[in-house]
């Protein structure tokens, strides 16, 4: 079971968007994905077309310890991809954790728990892939969200600020796996809002592939309004706009992480 | 002397942007201006070629108690443009605070004095208009941020993710109101990020004048790529392109603020 967060503290970079279309894609080629919600803003959720705060529990009820991850789980209308929806309490979540002993690793325990407990009870892996959307912070949110993966995909806007903030979120991720998680790896750098007509986008293109050769994903997700109109009806971009620049880049993409999957 | 806060939870719609060049166009029509960062990411630091955690203090240090304000403020390229700059450290800065007495209010109290020193000292308020910078979060900085100001300006991308967090961002503003600070007004909506030829952008915009009428800005800044290359020269947009939409936008916008001033 792969375990990714999409994660960066520069705000508006394409986090959620790349985990709903990225999770909807690995689930037409047949994976069986779980997407969890850590951002009280629940735009994942919503963009799932989920109504935050159900009744069964959501990632603040799993952070607080009042129920497992398997109770919060949500079927979504597609199939093979279910959600751990967020919740508006989720924002008290950071305050309230600051005190607990082991507040990094509550999201990491509560997945391990679920793993143990699905191949103890029926001899396999709930899932093949876990993706984690991180609010835009350093926070313990992204942190729980950062912990409880083994790899990290950095969803980049192809601009200024979210260049500036690439330096600080690798140390944050060297400084996670020196001292919590020692398995965490950087998957790679995903262009988001990739507009090549625009010589700044290619500018930060060229400067992020020079500073962390090797790391950045051959796919790229061009800018593209299907792709921000999509959520707004409640579905991936494969229901909305399915032969879209959108729909490519993110199968596109699935296709190039199913290939890092070791040969089974 | 107008205190106003540019907030908005959802990431990456315009706050920072709209700081600095509604600063700058603020002070090219003489008015004196103090922008603070109180985002840890220091993005507005950075677009006005200040580099974060220099020697003379931050929010950060005005936050923890360790500095007036007066004592962080530094001067910027632009005439009557002042900075109290961010900090790295300032990402602590919630956890730290969160056991303080009146957390809330620490931002607010610290322009309070400085306010009133400058009148005793001076016998003049020390600028005209203060624009307070918010991280994408409703943490204790964004609170902080907003209990310091009068007025709050919500800056708006034009997408689904962002009119669905209005409410929220609405109904925290009128509890701030209600429980901490009397005099906080919206002032309004501003449109960012705006490309009239989507439809997306233009449903997005009716939608918001719909449920908020009256208190939509007339003035929209649109999207134009000036704007998000003139933070890598460290500059505003006026000595950027200063005959750029993004430059005519700002300064309409100023010249609305301006427009609301009482009459003096
Ligand atoms: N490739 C794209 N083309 C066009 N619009 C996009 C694309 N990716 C995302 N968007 C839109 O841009 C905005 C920002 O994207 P998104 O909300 O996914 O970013 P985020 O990093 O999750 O933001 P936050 O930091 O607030 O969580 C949204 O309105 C989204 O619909
Ligand atoms: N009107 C505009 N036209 C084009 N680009 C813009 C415009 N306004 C902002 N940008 C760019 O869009 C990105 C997001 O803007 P900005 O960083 O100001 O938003 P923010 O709300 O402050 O983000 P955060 O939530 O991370 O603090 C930046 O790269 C910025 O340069
Ligand atoms: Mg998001
Ligand atoms: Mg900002």
């Amino acid at each position: 079971m792969r375990r990714i967060a999409v994660m960066n503290q520069k705000g508006g970079v394409g986090k959620t968007t790349t985990v709903a279309n990225l999770g909807a894609a690995l689930a037409r080629l047949g994976r069986r994905v779980v997407v969890i919600d850590m951002d009280p803003q629940a735009n994942l959720t919503l963009h799932l077309g989920v109504e935050p705060g159900g009744a069964s529990g959501s990632t603040y009820t799993v952070l607080t310890g009042d129920a497992p991850l398997t109770g919060t789980l949500v079927a979504t209308d597609h199939e093979n991809l279910r959600l751990a929806p967020s919740h508006l309490d989720l924002a008290g979540a950071e305050l309230e954790l600051a005190s607990t002993i082991g507040r990094e690793t509550v999201l990491a325990d509560a997945i391990d728990v679920w793993e143990r407990s699905s191949i103890e009870a029926e001899g396999s892996e709930p899932a093949d892939y876990v993706l984690i959307d991180c609010p835009p912070s350093l926070g313990l949110l992204s942190v729980n969200g950062l912990v409880a993966a083994r790899e990290v995909i950095v969803a980049l806007q192809t601009e200024f600020f979210a260049l500036q903030g690439m330096t600080k979120l690798v140390e944050v991720v060297d400084l996670l796996k020196r001292r919590i998680q020692p398995e965490l790896e950087l998957t790679g750098i995903l262009p988001c809002l990739y507009d090549s007509r625009l010589k700044l986008a290619r500018e930060v293109l060229a400067e992020v592939r020079k500073y962390f050769p090797g790391r950045v994903f051959e796919s790229k997700i061009r800018l593209n309004v299907k792709l921000a109109e999509a959520p707004s009806y409640g579905c991936s971009i494969f229901e909305y706009a399915a032969g879209s620049k959108g729909a490519l880049d993110y199968m596109q993409l699935a296709r190039e992480l199913i290939g890092q999957e070791p040969e089974s």
